[in-house]
């Protein structure tokens, strides 16, 4: 294997992480199949819509702080995090969560119709019209589309998640150095998965570079938060997830 | 680490 990683420690640790990702998923394959054409009718996106603009943002911090939850679970399961000094277990998750939430919301997108899972059903963009956000939730169907269209394996969103999560990129890290070698397996691990799953060569490199517009995905929702906040200062305050807003207030 | 109680407390609760 590449710099010194045996094949068999490259699979021990693609099996651990394709293993606590389908451990911490809020939704199975089947699930997901069985309702990808339970659409929310014309009546039930009229109500999404008609919703007052805090109660939307609600509801979809909610929404967002129960997957979040999710993804903290699959960072603890996978081999080395817990080894990580816990200021960089922290930092990680903090700035890498709603990244991996997006990564993991390609599964609950149905590409051929534009629709997303929300609320039990699917709907399209026009459903979260009450947000007042329409560039950043048009950007995140945009980001979902992209990635569907590289028809990833249940495998490579998996280890794709955790390099996205176990990244060196984020600032103020303790030891970045323990971080690297743990993502660079990772990738080397994805790279393996994804030569022989895919005859486009060059799809790894399709997936990375969807890395920046996920980090740019997470400061718009950043700024619009900030907007958001400005206005409705006692929602966010009162009414939003704690943990939401330690993670982004 | 009072900065990120609830994230330093979902760390720490065992894995189920």
């Amino acid at each position: 294997g590449p710099n010194n990683v045996s094949m068999g420690e490259l699979d021990r640790i693609a099996q651990n992480i394709i293993k606590s990702h389908l451990e911490t998923c809020q939704y199975t394959t089947e699930e997901l199949q069985q309702l990808a054409w339970q659409t929310h009718s014309y009546e039930e996106v009229k109500m999404f819509q008609g919703k007052p603009r805090d109660v939307l943002w609600q509801q979809c911090a909610i929404q967002i702080t129960h997957a979040i939850q999710y993804v903290v679970e699959f960072a603890k399961r996978i081999s080395g995090f817990m080894e990580l000094c816990q200021n960089d277990q922290i930092l990680l998750l903090k700035s890498g969560c709603l990244e991996v939430v997006l990564v993991r919301m390609c599964r609950a997108f149905n590409p051929l119709n534009n629709t997303v899972l929300f609320e039990g059903k699917y709907g399209g963009m026009q459903m979260f019209k009450a947000l007042g956000c329409d560039d950043l939730v048009s950007a995140v169907f945009d980001f979902a589309k992209s990635l569907c269209a590289l028809q990833l394996t249940e495998e490579e969103i998996a280890l794709f998640s955790a390099a996205v999560l176990i990244s060196t990129d984020r600032p103020w890290l303790m030891e970045p150095r323990k971080v690297q070698k743990l993502q660079e397996k990772i990738y080397f691990a994805l790279q393996h998965i994804m030569q022989k799953n895919h005859m486009d060569e060059d799809a790894l490199a399709k997936l990375i570079s969807r890395i920046p517009t996920l980090s740019a995905l997470c400061t718009l929702h950043t700024e619009e938060l900030q907007a958001f906040q400005q206005l409705h200062p006692e929602t966010v305050n009162v009414l939003f997830p704690p943990l939401y807003k330690e993670l982004f207030n | 680490k009072e900065k990120h109680k609830i994230l330093h407390q979902l760390l720490q609760n065992s894995t189920s």
